[in-house]
């Protein structure tokens, strides 16, 4: 996975992601691409979550998945989650769940009940970087004012940090894939340094919905797992996400 | 490194939106879900516009299973050994992966896999 926040020059908020997903689960030698990818593409979907006949939130899933891995709450907030390897993993938290202890929360009906409950990016960052969880993850949380973006790297049990943007030191964006930031990706797996390249080639001068989709369309960026692609612009309550392709030759991850 | 290495990264696209060409495979539907209806019902429409495609990725994981455990053990361990588990979660989540399940004819224990692979995958 891929997720960004990005803030331009006249402060407007821009969220986006690729969605990868599938790795080592079934390798397809007829079509040269995993499998798990392609029978998750026609099952995304974009949904609007009502109340009242109202939007409480919007977010891409896949059909039958009911937490939320991809969301905006209109005019407030947009939240996507990467996944982040740890070996205190989520298969603790499972056997700790099967044992009885209850405590923690599964990560996708955490960033489903924020997207429904919170009011205010404050409180949906509050929520994501303090409760006990199953499992380990990145939150990628944006708002809608000037500043309003950060990383929330997460243990299943802590808050380990909080990268935020910080304009005057020149962070007009963060970006997110599957590795701590303040440590070097695997080596085999660096999809940040060229997607970073390309935010820094773009500007934040001439960051938009239509540039930051180039960035998410350039190989590593895209590759094998990417089922899809989200851009969320929070003050318009937009969100539009595509289903993707990786033509050869093009990373298996 | 050897991600470095062309083809497999490329220049900085340009031009690539609206999305078009081999990287674009489709646009997404839009589903409303509401709030306001009974957890075990709020999912029926979009579930039933999507069970083929549910039941395919669900079967394609079930092949998968099979290849690592030919007996099927594994297979009869999340139909029987997960379904139990949904009424451990919250509201309205049990409710609503018991509609998903009803209205898709998929045994409720894969639909529980599916909701909770992101823990599970980090086995």
């Amino acid at each position: 996975c891929t997720s960004l926040v990005a803030e331009d020059k006249a402060g407007k908020l821009y969220h986006a992601r690729n969605l990868d997903f599938g790795l080592f689960l079934g390798w397809d030698i007829k079509n040269n691409s995993w499998m798990v990818p392609e029978y998750l593409k026609p099952l995304t979907v974009n949904l609007d979550f009502q109340r009242n006949n109202r939007t409480v939130f919007k977010s891409t899933n896949f059909a039958g998945y009911v937490g939320v891995l991809t969301g905006m709450k209109p005019g407030t907030f947009t939240l996507t989650m990467n996944e982040r390897f740890s070996i205190d993993g989520g298969y603790i938290g499972i056997i700790e769940w099967i044992l009885g202890k209850r405590s923690g929360v599964w990560m996708s009906f955490l960033t489903r009940s924020v997207l429904e409950n919170a009011t205010s990016y404050t409180q949906a960052k509050d929520q994501l970087a303090n409760t006990e969880m199953l499992a380990p993850a990145y939150f990628i949380l944006g708002g809608n004012q000037s500043g309003e973006g950060c990383v929330i790297t997460r243990s299943r049990t802590a808050c380990l940090d909080i990268w935020e943007l910080d304009l005057k030191r020149g962070r007009w964006y963060v970006l997110e894939t599957n590795y701590d930031h303040w440590k070097v990706p695997l080596f085999l797996d660096d999809r940040r340094t060229p997607a970073m390249k390309c935010m820094n080639l773009t500007t934040q001068a001439k960051i938009s919905l239509e540039s930051i989709y180039d960035i998410l369309s350039t190989k590593p960026v895209l590759n094998k797992l990417t089922t899809y692609t989200s851009l969320m612009d929070v003050s318009a309550g937009t969100i539009e996400s595509y289903q993707r392709n990786c033509p050869d030759p093009c990373m298996p991850w | 490194s050897a991600q470095f290495v062309p083809p497999y990264t490329e220049d900085c696209r340009k031009g690539m939106y609206p999305p078009t060409g081999p990287t674009f495979k489709g646009s997404v539907p839009w589903y409303k879900i509401n709030l306001d209806s009974a957890p075990r019902k709020r999912w029926n429409q979009l579930i039933n516009d999507k069970k083929v495609e549910l039941t395919n990725l669900i079967q394609v994981i079930k092949d998968l299973a099979i290849d690592f455990f030919p007996s099927g053990k594994l297979i009869e361990l999340v139909d029987k050994g997960l379904a139990p588990l949904v009424d451990t979660l919250p509201s309205p989540f049990d409710e609503e992966l018991k509609g998903i399940a009803d209205v898709s004819g998929v045994p409720l224990g894969e639909i529980m896999l599916f909701n909770i692979f992101y823990e599970v995958f980090t086995v």
